[in-house]
């Protein structure tokens, strides 16, 4: 068995919990802080057989890479049109995650 | 020395805090969510000595193992005498524990 | 790499953080309860490599140590001068740490 410490932006979290429940993947969920931005993330803890551990890691791929999005930014609020109103790029999500060896898991 | 991840249901929480703490037990508690239930729950981590595991496995087990109670649902609320007003049988309880190796322990 | 598990009290929380920011630690920041003493307090994970754990651990001493301070007792609430409006010395701070091995480190 391994722990997974598995740390995602709070907007990848949902969909990562039901992607975990789905393929019955156990799973125990942290509310959490990055301590650098100092903004609320979230932290799952997975108690999981070695030889699923690179299942687990394509469903928190697939669901919580860093990728590009395009965000149209709030328009400036006098209403002018700032060149600005076009779509830019941003880097959302993102998942850290550490593999961690377990010597005993007990249900009582 | 050891880390014990213990996750209980909040019902066993209270009474598995103060168990710890009258045998000693160093312990450090965390609110959590149950990753399928989508319930609150609650997590220890405790830095145990490796020849005192077997003693805090015992103190878990004895205060929050899966047991069975008798439950008298709530009477339905047109008053009727229904059958299901007899006592039911239902599961509670459960700890899942995941035991780590742990290098050095520091305290300053 | 590794992971520390910190403990410290809620009075020194934002000094570490901010010290572990300027130091390019990265960490993660979770609200926890004392086991004893059932107040609150505060928990990092700090995914570090190997070669560098103790420089955090000499951040960790620095900034959070146990230590005495004086401090001047409030006065009594009927206003009479007591002998013990006079300074006396107290415990603060300290710090608990579990160094624990990391099988793998991913980000996604
Ligand atoms: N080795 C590790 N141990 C424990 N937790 C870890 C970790 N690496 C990442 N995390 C957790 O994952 C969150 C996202 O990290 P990421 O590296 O994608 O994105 C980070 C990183 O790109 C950047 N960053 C973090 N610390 C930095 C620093 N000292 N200087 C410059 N940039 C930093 O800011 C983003 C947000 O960081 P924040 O701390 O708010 O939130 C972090 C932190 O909660
Ligand atoms: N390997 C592991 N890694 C990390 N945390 C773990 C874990 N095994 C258990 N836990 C934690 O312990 C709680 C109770 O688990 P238990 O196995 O007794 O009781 C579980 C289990 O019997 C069942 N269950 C969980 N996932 C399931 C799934 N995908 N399909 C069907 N039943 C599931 O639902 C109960 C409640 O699950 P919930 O997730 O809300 O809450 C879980 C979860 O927070
Ligand atoms: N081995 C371990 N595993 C997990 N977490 C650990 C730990 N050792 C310490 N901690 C965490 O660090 C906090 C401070 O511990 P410290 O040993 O400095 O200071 C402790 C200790 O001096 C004392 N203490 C703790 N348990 C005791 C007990 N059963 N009997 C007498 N004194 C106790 O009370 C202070 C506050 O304890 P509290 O539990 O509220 O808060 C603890 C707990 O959250």
């Amino acid at each position: 068995m391994k722990l997974l410490i598995v740390i995602v932006q709070n907007k990848d979290a949902n969909k990562l919990q039901n992607a975990f429940a789905k393929n019955n993947v156990h799973q125990t969920k942290l509310s959490t802080t990055g301590g650098f931005l100092k903004s609320g993330n979230t932290t799952f803890m997975i108690g999981i057989e070695d030889e699923r551990v690179n299942d687990v890691l394509d469903i928190i791929k697939k669901v919580s890479s860093k990728r590009e999005q395009y965000m149209t930014p709030p328009v400036n609020l006098d209403g002018g049109v700032s060149d600005s109103s076009y779509p830019v790029k941003i880097e959302v999500g993102g998942a850290t995650v550490m593999e961690m060896p377990m010597d005993n898991f007990y249900r009582f």
